[in-house]
């Protein structure tokens, strides 16, 4: 209402083109040899999961290459569901190894942090030849084998998972699907 | 999962998880 | 005026740091071992100038990555010219060790809860260099961290602009509340060295250097994001440049410096940071010539703690 009182401005001679009409005037070389930060705002383009083209057998056995290479476990598929791979990694707060055999109950192991990540991995076909490996997140689990304390967890704290080492870990698979292939 | 396409040797991985009654976009920027 | 005071800080005691967060936003962050050079390019494409870095080994956040980072960059390289390098092979978890060899002050470690009150977070940040707070939560199952958000003074700001309508009570000019930085402002001329002024911005722990001429006549301001530009251009290697060659590199779409006179109040400020993307104004005479300084930092400190 009372913005009428108001002397706040901006500086003309502050504006990129006046500042550079300013430096050529003073007959600075740089004037015409440096030019403005053009920062393409390219817009990220997201898919989900990665795509592959490859025949769909050689895809999951690229995965289940790529999972015993990083340490990890799997159940073992069912005959109905071939496409769906269900992983479990260790992953503790020093180094996120891959555990080789995570049902070691090794008594030491802390049992109050899950350490063990669970994650679905699911091939879908997009068209002909046009195929997409999904990573889902699929909750943690001890390797102790005592269940979490997260069944008394209102709604709201179940969602404050954070989703940093489930990325970290899709990194690591697909780093290690890229490298293979 | 989400993920863009790896430029100069970056992975870029992203997932929409639900904090309380909102959403955040995590971003993870790693090298290949 | 204390009428409106009140009632701001009535409203940040009642909101928390959750409340501001937009429903649906994003968060960028990066890992540990990427390079700074990566790094600076993905601020740039995300037109962002600081996000939160993740360090897998520990699976803990390593702090905030800010423009304090790239200017210490710089001044290593001013020190071992012969390490021109160093931008295209350091990794984002070396800047630690390079804090310690130029004797830089270590990162921020100060964060909050995003339940906690915003009025505790506002001044939690006061404390902080990079006028900013990352926003960090545990995760219940697995006691990990998880950094929701970064909250910034000039995010607060604008929030307290858009959705307190009793900032147009604060009706007392600028000159009058003690908030202006007058004393010893440090300030350089067109042609000084971009060195010296850089040096100034970690010296001072300034986040903006005012350009004057030789009759204290603002001309333009040298900021710390500047900086990002500098790398990027690959420019920093001269050492002769002037801090007016620098500002060539500038985005066409660098909104200009907003500046006001000591009349000016904190009703009329507030709605220009409604309105506009400001980080400090710069007080002048009638005829340009610089009085002060007013960062958002003087007023959001002003807002929860002064009158």
């Amino acid at each position: 209402s009372k913005e009428g009182d108001s002397t706040i401005s901006i500086l003309p001679t502050s504006l990129p083109q006046i500042h550079r009409a300013n430096m050529l005037a003073q007959g600075l070389p740089a004037a015409s040899k440096i030019s403005s930060l053009v920062t393409k705002k390219s817009k990220t383009k997201w898919h989900f999961g990665i795509r592959s083209r490859s025949y769909p057998l050689d895809v999951m056995g690229e995965i289940y290459i790529a999972l015993k290479n990083l340490g990890a476990e799997w159940a073992r598929p069912s005959e109905q569901d071939l496409w769906t791979i269900r992983v479990r990694w260790k992953y503790n707060m020093n180094t996120p190894d891959f555990d080789q055999n995570a049902n070691s109950n090794n008594s030491n192991t802390t049992t109050t942090i899950p350490d063990l990540m669970k994650m679905v991995i699911q091939l879908f076909q997009i068209e002909a030849n046009n195929y997409l490996v999904d990573f889902k997140f699929d909750g943690w689990e001890s390797s102790t084998g005592k269940p979490i304390n997260n069944l008394n967890m209102s709604e709201d704290e179940m969602c404050t998972f954070s989703a940093y080492p489930f990325l970290h870990l899709s990194t690591r698979l697909i780093m290690e699907l890229a490298v293979n292939s | 999962l989400a993920t863009s396409s790896i430029k100069h040797n970056t992975l870029c991985v992203a997932s929409i998880v639900r904090y309380k009654s909102k959403y955040v976009t995590q971003i993870l920027y790693a090298p290949l | 005026q204390n009428v409106g005071l009140a009632a701001i800080r009535r409203m940040l005691g009642s909101k928390t740091s959750y409340d501001m967060l937009p429903v649906s936003f994003k968060l960028v962050v990066f890992d540990t071992t990427l390079s700074v050079k990566r790094a600076l390019n993905l601020l740039l494409q995300h037109n962002i100038v600081s996000a939160p870095l993740w360090d897998a080994k520990t699976s803990k956040f390593a702090g905030l990555l800010t423009t304090g980072d790239f200017i210490n960059i710089i001044k290593y390289y001013f020190s071992n010219p012969d390490r021109l390098e160093i931008v295209d092979t350091m990794t984002l978890g070396g800047l630690e060790e390079l804090e310690r060899t130029i004797g830089a002050p270590s990162m921020d470690t100060i964060s909050i809860h995003p339940s906690k009150p915003l009025f505790d977070a506002c001044l939690k940040m006061l404390e902080s260099r990079s006028g900013r707070i990352p926003l960090i939560d545990q995760d219940e199952g697995t006691n990990r961290e998880i950094v929701v958000s970064v909250l910034t003074q000039y995010r607060i700001l604008k929030f307290i602009a858009l959705n307190c309508r009793e900032t147009h009570l604060l009706q007392i000019p600028i000159s009058e509340l003690g908030i202006i930085s007058t004393d010893n402002i440090h300030s350089c001329q067109m042609t000084t060295p971009v060195i010296d002024v850089i040096d100034c911005l970690t010296q001072e722990k300034l986040s903006s250097i005012p350009i004057v001429d030789e009759n204290g006549v603002l001309i333009n301001v040298y900021e710390a994001v500047d900086v990002l530009g500098l790398i990027k251009g690959g420019i920093y290697n001269d050492l002769s440049l002037s801090v007016g060659e620098t500002l060539l590199r500038r985005s066409e779409n660098f909104e200009g410096v907003c500046t006001c006179t000591p009349n000016d109040k904190l009703s009329n400020i507030m709605n220009t940071v409604r309105r506009a993307s400001v980080h400090r104004f710069f007080v002048v005479d009638d005829n340009y010539k610089l009085l002060g300084v007013l960062s958002l930092s003087d007023i959001l400190k002003y807002l929860l703690l002064g009158g």
